[in-house]
């Protein structure tokens, strides 16, 4: 098996494309964001502006921690807080004409990661699942 | 580079120990189940009886989407619901002497299986982080 085959196979053919990843504006508030989750089903998806440039991620744990009160959960509190207060802005991000070698390394410890052209502008995500697909064809050879 | 060696070896030595694992009771409302999955930080957790016997996942998403009503999130109605009604009982289970490359087969569209013995009492999961880092030692050998 000649794994340099794989390693240096470009991202671009395992992606996600943007028109196909559910987001949420950095400009929303939490109560309509945690619908957004909900209603996709996503535990985490990407926070873009207007231009589609790539701001950070936003995840229910996240979402949910921020509204944590003494006794339970507040949820009124969703209303009043922005993403932009509680999105993970540091977050890997992978250019579209990286190789797999540096996305699997990523993906060790990110469910998946934003991939952005050289402007900055979001191209769609590399999952998990997409890399262990493609693991598990290359390993039965 | 031979596949067969990382393919057949055991489960086992990958696993997160049932001690280390987040979990609520299947007893439990979902008002406690949501406030240890915010609390603990992870989007799914297995469901256990107290004989540690393996019963479901609960996830973050399933939480939400259980009381989502037409207008907005109906928080109120987590203490009325249990565990037992809003868990994912269709779900694949390993046996600890299985091999990985049966695990790596499920991680594809599951990002951690449960691991159960042949009493069927809960001894760890397999999580997509333990394998995707084990196969990207292999490969770079
Ligand atoms: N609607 C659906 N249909 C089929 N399978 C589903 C599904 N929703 C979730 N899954 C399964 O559950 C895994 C974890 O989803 P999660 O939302 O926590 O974590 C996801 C989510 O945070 C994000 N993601 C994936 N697809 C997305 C999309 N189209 N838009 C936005 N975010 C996405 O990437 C993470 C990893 O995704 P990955 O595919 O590796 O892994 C997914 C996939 O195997
Ligand atoms: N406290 C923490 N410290 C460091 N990294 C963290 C972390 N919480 C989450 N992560 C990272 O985020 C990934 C997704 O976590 P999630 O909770 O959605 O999805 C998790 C969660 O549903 C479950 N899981 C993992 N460890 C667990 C544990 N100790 N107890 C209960 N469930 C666990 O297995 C899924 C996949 O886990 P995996 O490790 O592959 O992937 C994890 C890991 O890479």
């Amino acid at each position: 098996l000649d794994s340099s085959e794989i390693l240096d196979s470009e991202i671009r053919g395992l992606l996600i494309p943007s028109e196909r990843v559910a987001h949420v504006q950095i400009s929303n508030n939490l109560e309509h964001a945690l619908l957004v989750l909900t209603k996709t089903g996503y535990t985490a998806i990407p926070v873009l502006d207007p231009q589609y440039k790539l701001h950070g991620l936003l995840s229910t744990p996240a979402v949910l921690d921020s509204i944590l009160g003494l006794q339970r959960i507040e949820f009124e509190q969703l209303e009043n807080k922005k993403v932009l207060e509680v999105m993970n802005k540091e977050i890997p991000r992978l250019q579209i004409t990286e190789k797999l070698k540096r996305g699997l390394e990523l993906l060790i410890d990110h469910p998946f990661v934003c991939v952005e052209n050289e402007e900055g502008i979001f191209e769609g995500i590399l999952t998990r699942r997409a890399v262990l697909k493609k693991l598990n064809q290359y390993i039965h050879q």
